[in-house]
């Protein structure tokens, strides 16, 4: 996977780490201290269609939607920007009744961006 | 982004500026993650938890158990001492392996474990049986003889490693480990890499330091 950099407008992976304490959620959640909630974004010109992707993922089912609010607008072919590997996030937190939680989420977090 | 007509984030040929969606990114995270842990809100603590009640409550998560293994147990007090292989005599299948440790690192010190590391190219779905002694010098004797041996199953290609007994640990103490490496044929000896710079086996040896490190205050 490639990650983004300035100017670079190939599908790749846009990092974008969510500060906890920054959205004010850091009283409710013990660990960690943020969440990267990285994206994957840009093109993919025909010839690098095709390159290793999964299509069951969070990511996935947002874009397919946007896809198809905007399948008139859309020019252009290929393939969509979407992420190749993922990790789970592990999140310690209080519940209402300040029990101490610990659940680990699946697939929350983008390691990488493929083609498909 | 049809609202504000603005282009998708993941449509053919969009540029994305990161700072003017950070917003709309900061709220599908909240909603990702609430979702995700199947709450409606974030929970509001209606009595807020100080900091000293939650580290109690971790370690208790912990368990009473693990407290007590960690004050037993003092890394602070122990450290790793690597020694890579001098390959010495050899012959068709058999390899005299040297680890060195000096004084200050191991010499009268409690040893704890010891590992040998070391890398096998196997071609694919081969397998193979290696044999390693640990050497040791008999009172009385010039020569080297082997006082206990490893039998190994290796099946595939990658790092190994074997944990040696008492004597190696022994002999670590001493500064000084001997091993032969015995395999099945020459063809199979040609699979262990003994030499080059990045796969040489080594002896990892987890230390203690032993008394001679601390200082007693009569």
């Amino acid at each position: 996977g490639i990650d983004c950099q300035e100017g670079s407008r190939m599908c790749c992976r846009q990092e974008f780490f969510v500060d906890f304490r920054e959205i004010g959620w850091h009283d409710w959640i013990i660990q960690p201290e943020g969440y990267a909630m990285n994206f994957c974004t840009g093109q993919c010109p025909l010839h690098v269609a095709g390159m290793p992707g999964i299509s069951a993922s969070f990511h996935t089912a947002v874009l397919n939607l946007l896809k198809a609010n905007t399948a008139v607008g859309a020019s252009g072919g290929g393939s969509c920007c979407v992420p190749t590997a993922r990790r789970p996030l592990s999140l310690l937190y209080y519940d209402r009744d300040s029990n101490i939680v610990k659940t680990d989420i699946p697939d929350m977090a983008v390691e990488a961006c493929g083609c498909s | 982004n049809l609202q504000t007509g603005s282009s998708c984030p993941a449509c053919w040929g969009a540029t994305f500026d990161l700072e003017s969606q950070r917003e709309l990114l900061l709220d599908l995270a909240k909603k990702s993650i609430l979702e995700k842990l199947h709450l409606s809100q974030r929970p509001t603590l209606s009595q807020p938890v100080s900091r000293a009640a939650l580290k109690t409550a971790l370690q208790r998560l912990r368990g009473p158990h693990r407290q007590k293994t960690l004050l037993e147990h003092d890394p602070t007090q122990e450290y790793e001492v690597i020694s890579f292989a001098e390959t010495g005599l050899s012959s068709i299948n058999q390899t005299r392996l040297d680890f060195h440790f000096s004084d200050r690192a191991a010499g009268g010190t409690d040893v704890r474990q010891v590992r040998l590391m070391f890398f096998v190219q196997l071609p694919s779905n081969a397998t193979q049986t290696l044999n390693v002694r640990v050497l040791v010098l008999r009172p009385y004797d010039t020569n080297l003889t082997w006082t206990s041996q490893y039998p190994l199953q290796v099946d595939a290609s990658g790092w190994h490693q074997l944990v040696l007994g008492p004597e190696a640990r022994a002999a670590c103490s001493q500064g000084h480990l001997s091993l032969e490496l015995v395999t099945e044929s020459q063809a199979a000896h040609g699979s262990v890499i003994l030499g080059g710079f990045s796969h040489r086996p080594f002896v990892a040896a987890r230390v203690r330091a032993g008394d001679k490190h601390r200082v007693h205050r009569r």
